[in-house]
């Protein structure tokens, strides 16, 4: 909250449209508004009334550089809108810069999102350090309620909950890199950096940056699931496969290639494969090693067919680990096996486990 | 040695993001040496991201100050 926890003293709020974007059909802007109103009044006694004259709580503009508040925008990028805490006169009020380009979908910035964000201001809400709030101060797009269990408590304890307790699926706080009990879902290297999965969210690792940066999927790649199976680059054809139940997405870098989504069972998996808990390229060999209950398969990426004599049990071919896994990646002849809070690093040459570690001493912990 | 210009281009993108999100004060800085508000506050900015608090404009920080984000102020007295 802002300090003094601001707030309006009654719950039935008028709001205005003082202008319209140019990106967008004037009743895209208005249905933007109006969802992203509707966002904070279905957790929240809150009404919002729609004025088309005169001064409303919540005034609405779109406006560029100096804008008449001596609060200035800066042009494409970086400041996309601001909005005022709930009080008399510019209070309350929400501006959008006009030198963004706005949209209704995960091109530019979506308007939507970013409204309910600033509508967040109007009503008293300041800014969250969870990065999957919707109160974070960082854009990124998302599908879905874009409300988290933090954005619903901030807002409750200002105005409390919605007396007719309406059903809502907050999205999910995100992932601690350091919580003890942490897993992985999937793990895959791309362009040299390696990308972890969890929940909707990934870690970046670069070697170069000291801290794991943390995002969500669909900021990044809006066209796959917000929960990933399994995951391999194919550093030859410079794709990364991604598996979500029973289908799979190629990716080139931040695109998705023609004729995905696929069936796993385009690569040779019989039916009764539904999801694949890990997968990994084997640099040296070239192979990629699907990893499914306690059963593994090997693909071959040159010949695009399945190894025969698979499945083998994992148990007989990787003694010393677990029998299923979470996650896996390969390394200058080693290979990570992830599972639950426990990785195995096992040497491939000389079949057996090195070392055992916490999952998350991958990320510095 | 005279900064690189990228790296002068960086420091005064850090200042502005600092003035503006997190209340640095105006006219306080050295040239390029970051001084004890301007450490501060980017230790500030580091926790309230949880980023590694060190009070350098390393790679992970600058990173975030170069991304598109909403122009209240993260913490403190809202102006």
């Amino acid at each position: 909250h802002f300090p003094r926890h601001l707030k309006w003293q009654n719950n039935n709020i008028t709001f205005r449209i003082l202008n319209y974007t140019p990106d967008l059909n004037k009743s895209d802007v208005d249905r933007a508004i109006r969802t992203a109103l509707n966002i904070w009044s279905d957790v929240t006694p809150l009404t919002f009334k729609k004025l088309y004259k005169g001064i409303a709580d919540i005034m609405i503009s779109f406006g560029s550089k100096e804008h008449g508040d001596h609060n200035p925008f800066d042009g494409p990028n970086g400041l996309l809108a601001h909005a005022y805490p709930p009080g008399q006169g510019i209070g309350g009020d929400t501006h959008f810069d006009e030198d963004e380009h706005w949209t209704k979908d995960s091109e530019a910035y979506n308007l939507l999102l970013v409204a309910a964000h600033e509508l967040g201001h109007a009503l008293g809400m300041s800014h969250s350090s969870y990065p999957g709030a919707l109160m974070y101060p960082v854009y990124s797009y998302v599908k879905g309620f874009p409300l988290s269990v933090d954005d619903i408590e901030g807002i409750q304890a200002l105005y409390g909950p919605n007396p007719d307790s309406k059903k809502v699926k907050p999205r999910p706080v995100a992932p601690s890199k350091c919580d003890p009990e942490l897993s992985f879902d999937a793990i895959t290297e791309l362009r040299g950096e390696t990308i972890i999965f969890k929940d909707s969210f990934y870690w970046r690792l670069h070697p170069q940056m000291p801290e794991p940066e943390q995002t969500t999927i669909k900021s990044t790649w809006p066209f796959i699931p917000s929960k990933v199976d399994a995951a391999y680059e194919s550093p030859e054809k410079d794709i990364v496969i991604i598996f979500s139940g029973i289908q799979m997405w190629a990716l080139n870098g931040y695109e998705l290639l023609d004729g995905y989504p696929k069936y796993i069972h385009k690569l040779g998996l019989p039916k009764t494969i539904r999801k694949i808990d890990a997968a990994v390229y084997i640099k040296d060999i070239g192979k990629t090693l699907l990893f499914t209950d306690e059963e593994y398969w090997s693909y071959d990426e040159m010949t695009g067919t399945m190894d025969r004599g698979y499945p083998r049990s994992i148990e007989d071919d990787f003694p010393g680990m677990d029998d299923e896994f979470d996650a896996a990646t390969y390394n200058y002849g080693y290979l990570y096996f992830f599972h639950d809070d426990l990785q195995y690093e096992y040497s491939y040459t000389s079949r057996k486990v090195v070392r055992i570690m916490r999952t998350n001493s991958i990320l510095n912990c | 040695l005279p900064l690189l210009s990228a790296d002068k281009d960086n420091w005064l993108l850090a200042e502005k993001y600092l003035r503006r999100f997190y209340g640095l004060p105006a006219g306080l800085q050295g040239a390029q040496r970051s001084s004890g508000a301007f450490q501060a506050k980017i230790k500030e900015m580091q926790k309230f991201f949880n980023l590694k608090v060190t009070g350098n404009l390393d790679d992970n920080t600058l990173e975030l100050m170069k991304q598109a984000r909403c122009g209240v102020p993260d913490i403190g007295e809202y102006n």
